[in-house]
């Protein structure tokens, strides 16, 4: 179970402050499919980064799974970005000097998991994205969307509880992105906790739940449609 | 009127060959807009590179407003690519250390124009994308999308004859990614030669022509649906 209460996040820049997150209330349940949409800027990158714990909130409090992440020091919080959760960034953050595979393998590598079984885990995650012919290429040499899709297959590797993914579709066809879908609706239907942001609606389809966002706060869908 | 003969562009990785484009031939009239589609890996931004004069062909021609671009040296390439070319980046390569106003006026610096109007012209750009209250943003104190929309703005201050968006909506919701789209069909109206590689059907409302590709070549629609 993940529970935000009256979650903020500020941005101070110089005299000019942003609420990127402006006094958020969420319960998002165990092992649902949730589709979080909103505009441009709304803050749904923002509320991901907080769940990960990839960044503080300014103020309010953030459940998962029985545990409080704002009150973690730095050493949890890695260990729990490390366990607990799989992100696939917007920007995809892949590291430049590593091939595909050895971007898929690095979360494993505190894993105690052997050399043998890493390599092989990590090749049947590529081979699941479409990319087993891509394997030794490294990010500059692989087109925007294969590199999505690297960091789609990373964010798995790990087998994590909870997957978060920032627009995982945003550079893909419709026959890749559909793929893609399904192997996160998948996933869900497997046990796990999956939060997805997109602007895709085919996402809809697959998901148990949905949150919308608008300005930094939560809004109903009627009022989604209405802006 | 741009022209590709027989364009190919062959990476050499050890022993292993990857043909990004095989064999493309492409005419695309002056003042059209031209909606570019495939799959992932297709070889879209290869093209659109070649076009922008940012890479070189392996061989083939490609003929530029009566310019063959694949016989210009270094030094010409970076005037065509300055004067003649707005390139909007699938990744937004925007600089990190600039803010938005400053990454939208920098193609300006050699052109000649004042201090106060590369100033009013950026701010007019980034209003007409929606960003005119986050001009002193950084890129990483902006969106994923308010990133995507900075570029955009970029790619058209040189006021250049021809632009090519490279999935310029990918990390757009259905509003911004719908503006953007307008933007480009009413420089298009304007006079201006357009390429979208993109995979939003919704582009395909303001295209005059229409080109898919897949594993490197240029196939017919009927092709490409049943692929
Ligand atoms: N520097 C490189 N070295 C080797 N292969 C490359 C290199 N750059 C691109 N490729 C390969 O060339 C093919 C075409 O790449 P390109 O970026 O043009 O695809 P695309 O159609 O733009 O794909 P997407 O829709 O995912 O952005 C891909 O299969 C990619 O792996
Ligand atoms: N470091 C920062 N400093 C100042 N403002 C920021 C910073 N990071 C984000 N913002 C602002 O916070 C708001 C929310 O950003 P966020 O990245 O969460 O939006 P988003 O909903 O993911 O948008 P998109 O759909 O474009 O990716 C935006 O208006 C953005 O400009
Ligand atoms: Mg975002
Ligand atoms: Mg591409």
């Amino acid at each position: 179970l993940v529970r935000c209460r009256d979650l903020r996040k500020i941005f101070v820049m110089g005299r000019q402050r942003v609420a990127a997150l402006d006094g958020v209330n969420i319960e998002i349940p165990e092992g649902s499919l949730t589709v979080i949409m909103g505009p441009s800027g709304s803050g749904k990158s923002t509320l991901l980064y907080l769940l990960g714990g990839l960044d503080r909130p300014t103020s309010g409090s953030i459940e998962v799974a029985g545990e409080q992440l704002e009150k973690m020091d730095e050493n949890t919080l890695a260990v729990y970005r490390r366990q607990k959760v799989g992100f696939i960034f917007q920007s995809f953050n892949l590291v430049a000097s590593m091939t595909a595979l050895e971007n898929v393998a690095f979360p494993l590598r505190f894993s105690g998991i052997g050399g043998a079984e890493r390599k092989e885990r990590s090749r049947g995650l590529l081979r699941q994205v479409g990319l087993e012919n891509r394997s030794h290429h490294r990010p500059t040499e692989l087109s925007g969307g294969q590199q999505q899709r690297v960091a789609v297959a990373r964010a798995l590797v790990n087998r994590p509880a909870m997957i978060l993914a920032d627009e995982p579709t945003g550079n893909l066809d419709t026959t890749s992105g559909l793929g893609i879908m399904r192997l996160l609706s998948d996933l869900h239907r497997s046990g796990k906790t999956v939060l997805v942001v997109t602007h895709d609606p085919r996402m809809l389809h697959y998901a148990t739940n949905r949150i919308f966002l608008l300005d930094g706060k939560v809004v109903t869908e009627q009022e989604y449609q209405a802006a």
